[in-house]
């Protein structure tokens, strides 16, 4: 049983630290505070932006945060791949540059995966190969409209 | 494997039958506040089988899922996936795969039913398929609005948890 | 106890009906679940959008959540008034064009208080009487910069 | 009455003394994450004493205020908040109310000291005059990243212990 955590646990750091890699150009880790007792230990999350300190999780900024967590999640799908994915907006706390980093990341892995995602923000609008507008309509039935597909080259 | 179509009839605030194309790639859904959007991911997990609980969909009950206009509720909703199989990733001898689960309501309460292209399926059948193409019940490849904000302010004791449900 | 309960929240709750009205061109509305046993009671809320059904907050959309949500605590704060404020990205989930009616709210009651908003959202910088900017420096400390300041007719 | 200045010297993300101005009216504060706008709100609540708790302010403990550069920590905190009071909302007969915070980190712990227009004084002296402005300790007119997700997230009888409160 303890095996399984750690088989699972050391493929899903390794995810974790190379997708920190690509989104913030900086470092980052996630380490258990006691490693001999797993099942009584907590998941910590270390993170050292590019020419900043090491911080953990809980002091950083709110858009940091979610660019954190959404990394971990990033990194337990890479371990368990899907042939698709549903992301309803995770782009929240984001600035722009931020928000164009994580849209690039998806764009990537599209080649391998259907990423649907319901966003609000023009980097993600502008890197999407579809695009669906959904709106009320006077009847207070959502109607589907603008479908927009662009050729993937 | 991708998913090609979504059909919705009756279901949340997709009070007629609305069919939405997707292509393989990128897709970004977009819209106003309250226009639908989060619904139709709601949708798919409500098809496939992959949400345990009502609350998940943001229904107090099932029922609350079967569109309700003006006070007054339709009796039936349902959800058509559209799976394109031309990889063969699923071991059915089909180009297409349609997932459909249709809600009814009755004064007694409600039935649930499960179609597997166009035949009456359990919904553990559904969900063998469904691994196969490598969609699991928990629905990790599903991050719903508000997840993101919940992990961030996870202890990490509960974020160890998280390790150890997929394990 | 309970006269101070009813009168603080008869209070709040006539400003949130005024305050929803404002924003939504609806109506809603706060109300206890067991108005004889306050104590025990959950407050609920409650709002019927323009033309659309009447609603719980629980099954509302995101941004509509977050509007309303919003809306209590200007119930709040108008039961209570400050000179100040300070909102740091209240708007999160709105969509731009709700964004720019909180924006215009906030606009009008600056006349009365000044108020401080952290914001990421062009419809709040538009509407700003002025901008601080905030960058990380190389030095890795924050600097204030571009502080434009419009005079205010 | 209201802010017309804010002085941050080595307070949190603001490792030399910054000095920023406000208009009355509508201000808007912006820029990139973690460029130091939530650090600025924090500075306010810290000056004023209105956050009873360190986690507010997003730090283990009250030390971790001071600004760190390259791992080492610097001594001192100091946050100032220069008031317009040519209403005469507060009865001190000055234009301007300057309350001044500082924290300094020694080996054995910290020191917490409080200014009001230069002298020295306990934390409900400053929380007296500011009761008299309309700035409660309870901080209701300040709402930081993430309360209104909390609201919205919350039970009922935790929304109605908010009434209590203020009641
Ligand atoms: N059974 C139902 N019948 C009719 N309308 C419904 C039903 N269930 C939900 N709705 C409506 O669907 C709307 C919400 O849709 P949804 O949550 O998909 O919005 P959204 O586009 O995700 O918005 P946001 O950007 O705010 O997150 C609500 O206004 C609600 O009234
Ligand atoms: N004591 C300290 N010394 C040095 N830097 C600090 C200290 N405390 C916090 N910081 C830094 O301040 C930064 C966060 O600032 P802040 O939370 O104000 O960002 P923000 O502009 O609100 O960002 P966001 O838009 O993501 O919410 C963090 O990157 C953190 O490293
Ligand atoms: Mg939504
Ligand atoms: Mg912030």
């Amino acid at each position: 049983k303890k095996d399984a955590f750690f088989e699972t646990f050391n493929a899903v750091s390794k995810n974790f630290s190379e997708i920190i890699a690509e989104l913030t150009d900086g470092e980052g880790e996630l380490y258990l505070d006691n490693p001999s007792d797993p099942f009584n230990s907590g998941l910590n999350i270390r993170v050292k932006p590019y020419r900043k300190p090491v911080q953990r999780l809980e002091s950083m900024s709110g858009g940091e945060k979610s660019l954190v967590a959404l990394a971990l999640i990033f990194a337990i799908q890479r371990y368990k791949p899907a042939p698709f994915y549903a992301f309803d907006e995770v782009d929240m706390f984001l600035d722009g540059v931020n928000v164009g980093r994580v849209a690039k990341m998806i764009k990537e892995r599209s080649r391998d995966a259907q990423f649907i995602v319901v966003s609000l923000r023009k980097p993600m609008l502008e890197m999407a190969d579809g695009i669906i507008g959904v709106t009320m309509g006077r009847d207070n039935t959502s109607t589907v409209t603008g479908i927009r597909l662009k050729a993937r080259v | 494997m991708h998913i090609k179509r979504i059909i919705l009839k009756n279901f949340k605030s997709f009070g007629k039958k609305v069919e939405i194309p997707f292509e393989k790639g990128f897709i970004v859904i977009s819209g106003p506040n309250g226009s639908g959007k989060s619904n139709i991911i709601d949708s798919i997990l409500f098809c496939l089988g992959l949400s345990s609980s009502s609350r998940v969909l943001r229904a107090e009950k099932l029922t609350d899922l079967v569109h309700s206009g003006n006070g007054r509720q339709v009796g039936e909703a349902e959800v058509t996936i559209i799976f394109d199989n031309s990889d063969g990733r699923i071991d059915i001898d089909e180009e297409e795969i349609r997932v459909t689960r249709k809600i009814r309501v009755t004064e007694k309460g409600y039935y649930s039913y499960y179609y597997l292209n166009g035949k009456s399926v359990n919904l553990s059948e559904i969900q063998r398929i469904l691994e196969q193409a490598g969609i699991h019940s928990d629905a990790y490849n599903v991050i719903m609005q508000g997840d993101v904000t919940r992990i961030t302010e996870m202890t990490p004791l509960q974020r160890r948890k998280i390790i150890d449900d997929i394990a």
